[in-house]
């Protein structure tokens, strides 16, 4: 269902004092958290529908709630994705857009079709996730300079190259 | 090799390539040069002891002793350039972990650090902190933001309302940092941007500091009733991973870049992932 009011009162919730600075008893901090992300959940359908409406495209859309530490399983799964950025800001801004794959080589097209200067490079704090065992990252991750106006989105397509080798996420990961 | 350098148009970084940390950083647009050190430390937090049973927990901060301790001295290093990123990977502990990040245009050094879980196998509180020390004359000022809008100067051991008689050295020179921590002298600005809300000092002249985890193992008595040891699914503490951003300018022109770059910071684009259905492809 989307709806906005989940989220809102979880933000009116943890105005507490106790959320505000972390002295809460820990089963209170994992309710804020389940309250907070319940509340997220829901706002990712408003996102998306309010995308799908100024867009007008027919893709499935995905939010990765996990980017932060790079793990997206539609950009570590899928050969060719879009990437849409949204501004919240009322001024034209430029965006290191950082994404999770698999594989080693991408074109990046923005909106008009035209190419943009793209890296791919190992990813470096994979090995921390697996309970301090430490292991070789297998994983990549694509870098691209990414640009959107004021209050608004833009597109970019992102395709694997031929060639590029496309390996599984250890399941242990995905799970994590 | 001796010496790391990454660079874009705006700024050099220098590592010290048997140390594996930040050694110097430069500012090509306007030519300032400035030695800066940057490693994680970690103050013990405080038992309690004879002079006051207060301990550290979630409320107080109270570090053992004055003086923190590297996590360690020296950072593994490795190195990867390309077109629009040059990156510094430094292992400082199997729970420590950085990135330095230079991307193609930025005007700021960016770090992004990755911190936890705190080890307690010791029955030690640990209160992490990530440290710049340099060579500017500070006089024992330092700025802070006041929630996110003006940025407010400060004084080591002083407040301006009062005789103050500082009993905690450490704590008694914390102030929250909402958004940014700086401190110059005639000719240099440093400025540090946060993800998040932080607590922040400068301890001595020309050093910055910012706490970014903290485990400790004992209530403070200040009505939570817990230490605040808080742990994951996986019974293990918390990994917390965040970014701050490092500038270096003329005073004159630091709050226009860093205003800039905290907003965007604070506001950054949200990402939405598209699949072409089956029918469309």
């Amino acid at each position: 269902r989307a709806e906005s009011t989940v989220l809102r009162q979880a933000m009116a919730v943890a105005q507490h004092h106790d959320a505000v600075t972390g002295t809460e008893k820990q089963h209170v901090a994992n309710d804020y958290a389940w309250q907070l992300s319940r509340g997220w959940l829901a706002c990712e359908t408003v996102i998306k529908n309010a995308l799908y409406n100024l867009s007008g495209n027919t893709d499935k859309l995905s939010i990765c709630p996990l980017l932060n530490i790079s793990l997206c399983s539609v950009t570590e799964s899928e050969k060719q994705f879009r990437v849409m950025l949204y501004n919240p800001l009322g001024r034209e801004i430029a965006w290191n857009v950082r994404v999770p794959v698999q594989g080693r080589a991408y074109t990046v097209a923005n909106h008009a079709g035209k190419p943009l200067d793209s890296q791919v490079m190992p990813q470096f704090f994979l090995g921390l996730y697996h309970h301090g065992k430490s292991h070789k990252p297998s994983v990549n991750e694509l870098v691209f300079q990414a640009s959107a106006p004021p209050l608004g989105f833009s597109t970019y397509t992102v395709t694997s190259q031929k060639g590029n080798v496309a390996r599984p996420s250890p399941p242990q990961r995905v799970q994590h | 090799q001796e010496v790391i350098v990454i660079q874009n148009e705006h700024l050099q970084l220098t590592f010290n390539g048997t140390t594996g940390l930040l050694s110097s950083m430069k500012n090509l647009d306007s030519g300032l040069f400035l030695p800066v050190v940057q490693n994680f430390y970690w103050y013990q937090g405080s038992k309690g002891n004879a002079e006051n049973i207060q301990t550290s927990g979630a409320y107080i901060f109270r570090p053992n002793v004055s003086t923190p301790l590297p996590i360690s001295p020296k950072a593994q290093l490795d190195v990867v350039k390309g077109r629009l990123v040059e990156e510094v990977r430094q292992t400082f502990s199997p729970w420590c972990q950085q990135v330095v990040r230079l991307y193609q245009g930025s005007r700021h050094a960016e770090f992004e650090w990755h911190v936890g879980s705190i080890p307690i196998v010791d029955h030690l509180g640990r209160e992490i902190i990530t440290r710049f020390d340099t060579p500017l004359r500070t006089k024992g000022l330092f700025l802070t933001d006041a929630n996110g809008r003006e940025m407010l100067t400060r004084r080591r051991n002083f407040r301006p309302t009062w005789k103050l008689n500082n009993s905690e050295p450490v704590a008694g020179n914390y102030y929250p940092i909402t958004s940014t921590l700086a401190m110059k002298d005639e000719k240099a600005q440093v400025t540090l941007v946060t993800d998040r809300s932080q607590g922040g000092s400068s301890m001595k002249d020309g050093s910055l500091e910012l706490m970014i985890h903290r485990r400790l193992l004992f209530d403070d008595f200040r009505g939570v009733g817990e230490a605040l040891n808080e742990t994951g699914a996986n019974g293990q503490g918390l990994t917390i991973r965040g970014r701050h951003l490092l500038f270096l300018a003329p005073p004159d022109s630091s709050a226009r870049l860093s205003r800039l770059a905290g907003e965007l910071q604070l506001s950054e684009p949200q990402l939405v992932f598209g699949t072409l259905h089956k029918k469309s492809r």
